[in-house]
């Protein structure tokens, strides 16, 4: 039981992000 | 694309600030995790900005968190899976 990261957190939905060429 | 900094993040609202850490993260995690960059992302975020402002300027911290998050995700889908609850 160390990891403190959340499987339920809320998806993130970038803005900006654009494929890189 | 300048580095962040614990000011210019500083400067914004408190939600806009895990945006903008985001936006930094999320390409750097596509590129490792293309289909689950966007639940990763969501899982660093909650982590404190200093700590999440270390990782973008190491990336071998980030990139262990990223392999955390891949390995929480992956012991959650399996429990979901094997519970069948409704």
């Amino acid at each position: 039981r160390k990891s403190t990261l959340n499987p339920n957190a809320k998806e993130f939905n970038p803005r900006s992000f654009a494929q890189p060429k | 694309q300048e580095p962040l900094t614990a000011s210019m993040l500083a400067a914004a609202p408190p939600q806009e600030q895990k945006q903008i850490l985001g936006e930094r993260l999320y390409p750097l995690i596509h590129a490792m995790h293309p289909f689950l960059a966007g639940k990763i992302t969501g899982m660093l975020l909650e982590i404190d900005n200093s700590e999440l402002l270390l990782m973008l300027e190491s990336p071998e911290s980030l990139h262990s968190k990223i392999e955390e998050a891949v390995a929480v995700l992956q012991v959650h889908q399996m429990s979901e899976s094997s519970h069948k609850s409704a």
